[in-house]
């Protein structure tokens, strides 16, 4: 694996975006994974839609029928690319733009951009996280947000952090050697793309530490999912 | 200087005084833009604010490779923030412990 990977480098990763006061983060996670996984597939990085995952995808856990994604209510990663597999796939943002709140559903098959071919979740374990984010491109995980409130920048490791998983967001690349001046070490860290616009973080991303010291800091190797495209001209 | 292996989590005395938290919340409304309904509600939202002020110094001593401080959030409680910016459905226990049909599987690392 490599010491440092950044998918924003390679043209996987689209525009920061912003959710709203609207709890449909579980959409921009599942939208930024099959846009960095169409990518991927097609070489084209294509916008796409959360809207129709808001409006649309009210699909339930396979396991708890009473749990079901549901527009700015909240949903999960993993059910959307059910959906998405049932529905044929995704529209682009621009057909299909954001709202900030649930519509009546205005869904369009002959207007899908972006298909899912499969999907999986993967084992908490730091390796084989960064293996598949190299491999299968950015990854839809889950973190607990109590920090990330009042973060501003830098790598966040703190000390205690709940691992009660409450936000759906983007891993897109780690590093390293973040600089940590109080611990006199470079701490290895995640980069983590957020849905809560440019104006928060740094420039909307957050950093959280890894390694072997800071393993699923706030829950974030917990819930890990990755996502195939299918090849569509 | 402090020492960087023990470090203090708790409240140092005097904090509402020493940030000035009508100073930071005239200074954050004009930089969001932010407008309340009238005086009773701009002075409940300044209470946020300051509990908040508080609350990013804790998480500044608890994350300290991190920068906390105000941010677009700062005039909202915990609860409020919970229920309009994140929502995550909680997952069922079988998708976090494995044993389901989309689990992954495993990649070499080495090399």
């Amino acid at each position: 694996l490599p010491d440092d990977f950044d998918w924003r480098e390679r043209g996987a990763v689209g525009p920061v975006k912003d959710q709203g006061s609207c709890g449909s983060c579980w959409s921009f996670s599942t939208s930024g994974a099959l846009e960095g996984a169409h990518f991927l597939a097609t070489g084209k990085l294509e916008v796409l839609s959360e809207q129709q995952m808001v409006d649309c995808d009210h699909e339930c856990d396979a396991s708890e029928s009473r749990a079901c994604d549901s527009g700015c209510n909240g949903g999960l990663m993993t059910t959307a690319f059910s959906y998405l597999m049932k529905s044929g796939g995704l529209q682009s943002e621009k057909d299909y733009p954001y709202a900030g709140r649930e519509n009546t559903c205005k869904f369009d098959k002959s207007k899908i951009v972006a298909q899912v071919k499969n999907f999986s979740v993967i084992s908490v374990n730091e390796d084989q996280i960064a293996a598949n984010l190299v491999k299968h491109g950015p990854l839809a995980i889950a973190i607990n947000a109590a920090y990330m409130q009042t973060y501003i920048g830098g790598v966040s490791c703190p000390f205690i952090c709940g691992r009660h998983l409450d936000h759906g967001v983007l891993l897109v690349g780690y590093g390293s050697a973040g600089y940590a001046p109080i611990r006199f070490k470079e701490k290895p860290y995640w980069i983590i793309k957020n849905s809560w616009g440019e104006n928060w973080g740094e420039k909307g991303y957050y950093k959280i530490c890894r390694g072997p010291h800071d393993k699923n800091k706030c829950g974030v190797d917990s819930m890990v999912s990755s996502v195939t495209a299918i090849h569509t001209s | 200087e402090e020492d960087p292996l023990i470090e203090q989590v708790v409240g140092g005395g005097d904090e509402l005084g020493e940030l000035d938290a009508e100073a930071h919340f005239a200074s954050f409304e004009r930089r969001f833009g932010r407008t309340y309904r009238d005086a009773g509600e701009r002075a409940y939202r300044m209470s946020v604010f300051a509990a908040n002020l508080r609350r990013a110094r804790r998480h500044q001593r608890l994350d300290p490779t991190a920068t906390h401080g105000v941010t677009k959030f700062s005039d909202l409680t915990p609860g409020e923030f919970r229920d309009r910016f994140l929502g995550l459905r909680r997952p069922s226990l079988e998708g976090l412990v494995g044993g389901e049909p989309h689990e992954a599987p495993i990649l070499p690392t080495d090399g």
